[in-house]
């Protein structure tokens, strides 16, 4: 990727992990960061894009990206 | 909706809360109000009621604190995490936390509090996030509209499938006065605060508010907030009886006693203390005493006045006397004439109540200011 488009994507990253981390019980297992389908991080995206009636892609889309920078409440949406 | 796993929920209706601190984004009196109106939310379709502490523990502590704030969950700086609150235990159960950071106001600009707060105080009272971007429990922050109702149907589903709805209202959480209450149906027509004919049983100060009792009901109303709500006696002290004679706070002590008759009850908060009801008698009135129309206690020179007739009794809680005999109303009040229904002291006034009229007693001048209508404290 171009310098600037990586780094927009890893704050991208980022920003869906702190908020998976948050609001969706994920826990970084160490393991660095690799799209696969079945793990947790795409498993709990895909938990969030359900919730909020997004397409569940599993993957990082503009919609997600946007939901994720908005305010809210600071308790998580699935019980903790 | 959701609720919390395990479905916590208060097993009591009548909960206390306590704004511990205040952001300096909104003056005191405005954060008041919010907090207020987004509890009223949700009394308005419940049984549950809610009584301000300004000391001490409450059901619901509110703070405002920014980043780590001594609980687990630090807040974010400004954005992202607005507030957080907690399902219904005891401790940090039903606790609500706002992010100092953000800018709290009471317009549509910001971050608008009472919005926030009615949001927060569904997690103080059970619910979870619903996925009804149309619901107050909806996790995301919309842009506060003040033309729309805060509850969904999603909200008032959930919130009745934890405590049922309130004995007072069709779900309808207008913020009127008057909210019929259908199991008093049988009963004459609800009083009508409007009314130019209201009189009223007895008033009192009530923890920074003052309440207005009549027949079975009474008024509660924030000297700040504009609206009042519209409450049964019954549905904060279950063994009171309608129709009571007087009523006076105490406020150092936290204690308000109420009159019926030849007996008197204190209470603090909703809890009625133990021992009572007691005989009027036991205050130092003489046998013969069958009643007392209106009390009210002055904090500053720690006395009681108890009126009965065109006369009244003080109590000097210094020297725990009361007076040998009584004294003409309007010997040390002059302008109020005869018999009162009711008396309250409001900043550096008393409030007399006689039939349809209501007259401001300036207490440093010694004579009456001002001839108001009964109805004067309500937005008629």
């Amino acid at each position: 990727f171009p310098a600037n488009t990586r780094q927009t994507k890893e704050e991208g990253m980022q920003l869906i992990q702190k908020y998976l981390e948050n609001y969706y019980g994920f826990k970084k297992d160490g393991e660095s960061f690799v799209w696969k389908s079945n793990n947790a991080m795409t498993q709990k995206l895909k938990e969030m894009q359900e919730f909020f009636g997004l397409e569940v892609t599993g993957k990082l889309d503009s919609g997600t990206l946007d939901l994720v920078q908005k305010r809210r409440c600071g308790f998580p949406d699935v019980a903790g | 909706f959701s609720t919390f796993a395990g479905e916590p929920k208060w097993t009591k209706h009548v909960l206390t809360y306590r704004i511990v601190n205040y952001t300096p984004d909104l003056r005191p009196a405005d954060v008041n109000a919010a907090i207020r109106k987004a509890l009223r939310v949700w009394s308005s379709v419940t049984p549950l009621r809610f009584i301000q502490k300004d000391r001490g523990d409450a059901d619901i502590m509110i703070s405002f604190a920014a980043r780590d704030h001594n609980d687990f969950i630090p807040f974010d700086g400004p954005g992202g995490s607005l507030a957080h609150a907690y399902a219904p235990g005891k401790d940090f159960g039903g606790d609500a936390h706002f992010d100092e950071d953000e800018t709290w106001t009471k317009s549509t600009e910001g971050t608008n509090l009472f919005y926030v707060a009615a949001h927060e105080f569904g997690h103080s009272l059970g619910l979870s996030h619903s996925k009804d971007p149309n619901s107050l429990m909806y996790p995301v922050y919309r842009k506060y509209d003040p033309s729309v109702l805060l509850l969904h149907q999603d909200d008032i589903t959930g919130i009745q499938y934890l405590y049922g709805s309130s004995p007072n209202t069709n779900n309808d959480q207008t913020e009127s006065t008057e909210i019929k209450d259908p199991t008093e149906s049988k009963d004459p027509a609800l009083p009508n605060i409007c009314s130019s004919n209201l009189t009223f049983d007895a008033v009192t100060t009530f923890r920074g508010e003052i309440m207005f009792f009549k027949d079975k009901h009474i008024w509660r109303k924030h000297p700040a907030v504009r609206t009042a709500d519209f409450e049964l006696i019954s549905s904060f002290w279950p063994r009171l009886p309608p129709g009571v004679d007087a009523a006076y706070e105490i406020s150092e002590k936290d204690e308000t006693v109420i009159f019926k008759g030849k007996e008197f009850w204190v209470v603090r908060g909703d809890t009625i203390l133990p021992g009572y009801p007691q005989k009027l008698y036991t205050l130092g009135f003489s046998k013969d005493v069958s009643k007392i129309d209106a009390a009210f206690h002055n904090g500053i020179e720690g006395k009681t006045y108890y009126f009965i007739a065109d006369k009244f009794w003080s109590y000097d809680e210094r020297s725990q006397s009361m007076d040998k005999k009584p004294l003409l109303i309007r010997d040390a009040f002059p302008g109020i004439n005869g018999k009162i229904d009711a008396v309250f002291q409001h900043e550096n006034s008393l409030y007399f109540f006689s039939g349809r009229k209501q007259f401001e007693f300036d207490l440093n001048k010694k004579r009456v200011t001002r001839l108001l209508k009964t109805n004067f404290w309500f937005p008629c």
